[in-house]
């Protein structure tokens, strides 16, 4: 089956959805076969990669509360390879629609349980900056957890949470789960706080931490308001050189 | 009665928490009697004022869950006129211990409800990045909201649904609600993007954006590693002139 990774981190602005999109395009170029799942209310990786609000018809609230399939879902964009299951703010009612029924976080592992889902070699779940029941959702229904560090003092704070609730998902309802690692990104090298946290992740967690750091780069930015990855917009920019060696590292550590 | 202002925004890392702490110290400089709400179960504001894990007995959650007074969660901190109910993780667990009960929206708006809120000139609510419960219990007990936003494209996406949520809880549970304003965050004014998030806020929403916009500002962001708010850490820095510069333009607004 393929590599499901969680894009997560309940701290906001961190880079999730920059990593989801430009990290999905990266493999995408590499003739891997992607799928983004779009779980965040925000929409954000779905409007980066170009879908319309109009064209978001079925989406990922009907995986989990209707209980659509994925192959109705799922949508091609304008890049080879990839594919996305794109998101509306109706996801935001998902707590409160689920509440505290049986198998409310079993719900995306479902969806992906039929053949679809096989046609794919990666599968890139963007995450809402929570650790809600979406989140909780994607954990279960997920092989490992990616998770994007900001340089950043306030960071770091939440980051043991994170892991936390990593290893309860894994001692319950998914033993199956690892952190497959953690990513730097908006680093700039001039600034000593970026240097502080980076010496501080590498010397926590070791190996965890991906030798590719995102750099801060402008054309990140940029990129989804032209609705493309940064591969696309500005394929020499240090961000989509940088998202193209985290993927040639990822893959390497798959293959391995 | 006090000037009740959740500061929210449900995209992820805007700037919502470094402006409530640094606003909020500003004001308390110009000897405004000031109580910051940590409502983010990450506890960001806690910590950027220097609250420690061990110091947080009674917290926000308790004056969700427990009915616990204000009283006896307000803390004070090393900063004159500057007052904090701080938070724990514990605080995520809101939406499930509530989920659909009888005036679940309305808990933070009975805990305001004593003598003790009175003392206070301004009352700052700093809100997670999302539209869930505990955001719309701050808006509930507010008497107005102030929207960090961010100079970037996926920080304008979300904006108009932050705004129809306000209207709903005026058209409901508080008719009194409104925007106070709309404050512009880590702006460059060498990126074309901010120039251009700019020009629509300003044109789209009118004097309803503050004229004075927050710069990009390393020492915004090292100050909370070290507890204090910037015009503590570096009274001199653009950082701390521009939340002194919002805090003078926020008190002429409202004696006006
Ligand atoms: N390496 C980078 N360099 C410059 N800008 C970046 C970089 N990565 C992300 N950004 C920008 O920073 C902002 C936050 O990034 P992004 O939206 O990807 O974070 P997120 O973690 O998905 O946020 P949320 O918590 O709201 O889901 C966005 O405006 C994005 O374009
Ligand atoms: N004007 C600024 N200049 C430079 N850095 C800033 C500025 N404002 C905030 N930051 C930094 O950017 C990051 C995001 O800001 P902050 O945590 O205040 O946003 P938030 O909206 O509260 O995030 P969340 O959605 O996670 O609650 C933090 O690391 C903060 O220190
Ligand atoms: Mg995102
Ligand atoms: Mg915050």
């Amino acid at each position: 089956g393929p590599v499901i990774l969680s894009v997560a981190n309940q701290k906001g602005g961190v880079g999730k959805t920059t990593t989801s999109i430009n990290l999905g395009a990266a493999l995408a170029a590499r003739g891997q076969s992607v799928l983004i799942v779009d779980l965040d209310p925000q929409g954000n990786a779905s409007t980066g990669l170009g879908v319309a609000l109009d064209d978001r018809i079925v989406t990922t609230y009907d995986l989990l509360i209707e209980e659509a399939k994925l192959q109705d879902v799922a949508q091609i964009t304008d890049f080879p390879n990839l594919v996305i299951a794109p998101a509306t703010t109706d996801l935001s009612s998902v707590d409160i629609e689920l509440g505290k029924s049986e198998g409310r976080i079993l719900r995306l592992k479902n969806a992906f349980s039929g053949a679809a889902i096989e046609a794919f070699d990666y599968v890139i779940i963007d995450c809402p900056p929570s650790l809600n029941l979406l989140t909780l959702n994607a954990f279960v229904a997920s092989t490992a957890v990616l998770v994007p560090l900001q340089t950043e003092f306030f960071a770091l704070e939440g980051l043991s949470q994170l892991l936390l609730t990593v290893r309860d998902v894994r001692d319950g309802a998914n033993p199956a789960l690892r952190i497959d690692g953690v990513v730097l990104t908006m680093y700039d090298k001039r600034n000593n706080l970026c240097i502080q946290v980076e010496n501080d992740a590498r010397e926590n967690l070791g190996d965890l931490v991906y030798r590719t750091v995102i750099p801060r780069n402008v054309r990140l930015s940029e990129a989804p308001s032209f609705a493309q990855p940064v591969l696309n917009y500005d394929p020499n920019s240090r961000g989509a050189i940088a998202y193209k060696s985290l993927a040639s590292e990822m893959l390497k550590r798959h293959e391995g």
